[in-house]
């Protein structure tokens, strides 16, 4: 898990 | 960004506008499912809060205006221009059937527990499920015409590609969203059936398909 919450998709 | 992230992207834009350009020119949102396009613009409202709070990239934040102010002007032109063609009577799909599992599954499963993370889960699990009251309403009149059969088709391919983008990330980067991927391979198996039909009849000089 890799920056969990981290939303850089559309 | 990779190559398949941002072809998946554009499909998704080229999706939105012929939606937007076939009711603008024909001055109809025949066969059209308004509900479907609400849940889209509630989809995107939830998701792109993170517009006041972070900053990715241009490209990004521009995108995100860009879906924002589509999905927004597809509503106007169902609910308010072109109400006059609205097929209402063929648009009965039970949105709160989706409503209600979404929101509480948003509640039960996501990255953290606060109104801005619960949010986006919400969306994510919404867009899986929101283009169901456009495939209700085609089974329930029986067909389409072949505008609405792009629209899917571009909209299929954007959740295809977001996986494959998700498989080269994964390799890549490390990086795996579990919520995101878990939804997104969910709602392309929805649109399978449909891209099977759309392969065999559209594509194949129909021009309308019906779905069984």
């Amino acid at each position: 898990w890799q920056r969990r919450g981290f939303h850089d998709e559309l | 960004m990779n190559i398949f992230r941002l072809a998946g992207d554009m499909s998704h834009l080229v999706a939105i506008l012929i939606l937007l350009l076939k009711i603008w020119r024909s001055r109809s949102c025949a066969g059209i499912s308004g509900k479907s396009q609400v849940l889209f613009a509630l989809v995107f409202t939830t998701r792109y809060l993170d517009l006041f709070t972070s900053f990715i990239s241009a490209y990004n934040t521009v995108m995100k205006v860009v879906f924002l102010a589509l999905s927004y002007a597809t509503v106007y032109l169902i609910y308010m221009r072109f109400r006059n063609s609205y097929d209402s009577e063929n648009d009965t799909f039970r949105v709160e059937f989706l409503l209600v599992p979404v929101i509480g599954l948003s509640f039960l499963e996501n990255y953290s527990f606060t109104p801005m993370e619960i949010l986006w889960t919400f969306s994510i699990f919404l867009e899986s499920v929101a283009i169901m009251p456009q495939l209700f309403m085609i089974t329930k009149t029986g067909e389409a015409e072949s505008i609405t059969n792009h629209y899917l088709f571009f909209l299929g391919l954007y959740r295809a590609l977001y996986i494959v983008n998700w498989v080269w990330r994964y390799h890549t980067e490390g990086f795996f969203d579990q919520i995101a991927v878990v939804s997104g391979v969910v709602q392309t198996i929805f649109y399978c059936d449909f891209f099977y039909l759309y392969v065999t009849r559209v594509l194949r000089g129909r021009g309308k398909m019906s779905l069984p």
